[in-house]
């Protein structure tokens, strides 16, 4: 089994590999993938020993067969079907963001409670009212729902979401949700990016 | 000195660390503290160890002694200046999370070279035209430029701000950017948390 925090590694693998097969590089060796992720080289044998390696001495990886098997383990095959829960700021930005797509996430609707955006449409997805949640979900099996509602409502929000069956949640909401054992649940904390923004630039003297 | 992959790990321990103190809670064993982040035992073990572990053969880890360890770190008490570039859907919701201020992030203005948008305050703070970035920057010390512009246009718009002497930039575009040594450069990849919350709905079956 691969521990989370290496799994929490893979997607930017996944990202650096992709853009190096692109560039139709067959090898590389952990040096020269440490140095273009800036992480150490250590770490990346350490973290690619955990699933077979595929690195040879003296040749280095296979680009080819580390992406193919990084792509196995997370799946990037598998389709998920996501609901957004609140058409605000953070909401559309993610309706309106392609990228989500080309990794096999799939946007099929938007769900708020103010009246003047329900039945209107963000990068041609429909805005429905959350009334209408649970008819939705009973027609449309749905694996994720993303909340990017105000953080006061998000308890209330989370626990509807996940009583009409829906059993991965995207959290925006710097809150900590405590629902059942069966749910998943993924927090954003953008803050934390910022803050290790914040240590290199002091690392640097600035 | 300690890796980077344990510095992107110590904004999550600050804000559980955060919440135990708000809890009153004076110590925790690796054990219990595991099971809270969901991150093995012998991984914060060896996190901690890195500056000083701060725990005791049975007693577990002191919570205060070691919040106020990893806030030295990371320099919590430090505070950055920034400015949002392209005052979108991305934008907005930056402007209006309350969260990074409190960890010492001051959005001091907004910039755009949309004529509608140009003149409008969002949450508070002024949005000016790109071509008064430079007359900005002389007067006001400036950290750390949020990039959350159309991606077409991340090159041009990270190199003029860079031009202007701005050396943390926060990028929110998929693109990579290659800029000087002197520049640090975080980038934002939302789509990798959505991947980690798509291999773990398939690692619990559903
Ligand atoms: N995690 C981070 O780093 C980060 C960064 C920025 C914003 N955020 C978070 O994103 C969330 C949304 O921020 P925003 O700027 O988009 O807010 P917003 O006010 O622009 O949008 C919120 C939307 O939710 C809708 N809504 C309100 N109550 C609802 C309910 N009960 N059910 C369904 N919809 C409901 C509103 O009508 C509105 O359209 C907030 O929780 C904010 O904290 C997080
Ligand atoms: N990293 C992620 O996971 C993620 C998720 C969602 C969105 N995004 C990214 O965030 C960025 C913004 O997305 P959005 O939905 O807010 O877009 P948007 O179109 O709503 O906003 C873009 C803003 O930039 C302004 N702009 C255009 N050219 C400019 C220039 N040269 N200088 C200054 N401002 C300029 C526009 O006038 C507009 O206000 C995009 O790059 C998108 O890919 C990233």
């Amino acid at each position: 089994k691969i521990s989370m925090a290496v799994i929490r590694r893979l997607p930017r693998y996944f990202r650096y590999l992709h853009d190096l097969l692109k560039l139709d590089i067959k090898r590389i060796s952990s040096r020269e993938l440490s140095e273009r992720m800036c992480i150490t080289a250590s770490q990346i044998r350490q973290d690619l020993n955990c699933f077979g390696g595929f690195g040879q001495q003296g040749y280095g990886y296979n680009v080819e067969s580390l992406y193919n098997e990084i792509s196995r383990i997370l799946g990037v095959d598998k389709r998920f079907t996501c609901i957004i829960v609140g058409a605000g700021n953070m909401g559309t930005a993610l309706a309106n963001y392609e990228n989500f797509k080309k990794r096999g996430f799939d946007i099929v609707a938007i769900f708020d409670v103010d009246p003047a955006k329900i039945g209107g449409k963000i990068n041609g997805i429909d805005i429905y009212s959350m009334d209408t949640l649970e008819d939705f979900v009973k027609q449309h099996k749905v694996d994720i729902a993303m909340l990017t509602v105000p953080n006061r409502t998000i308890t209330e929000v989370a626990e509807k979401v996940t009583s009409v069956g829906i059993k991965g949640i995207w959290n925006f909401s710097p809150h900590e949700l405590r629902l059942g054992e069966d749910v998943v649940v993924e927090n954003v904390h953008l803050s934390d990016s910022l803050m290790v923004l914040g240590y290199r630039l002091r690392s640097k003297g600035y």
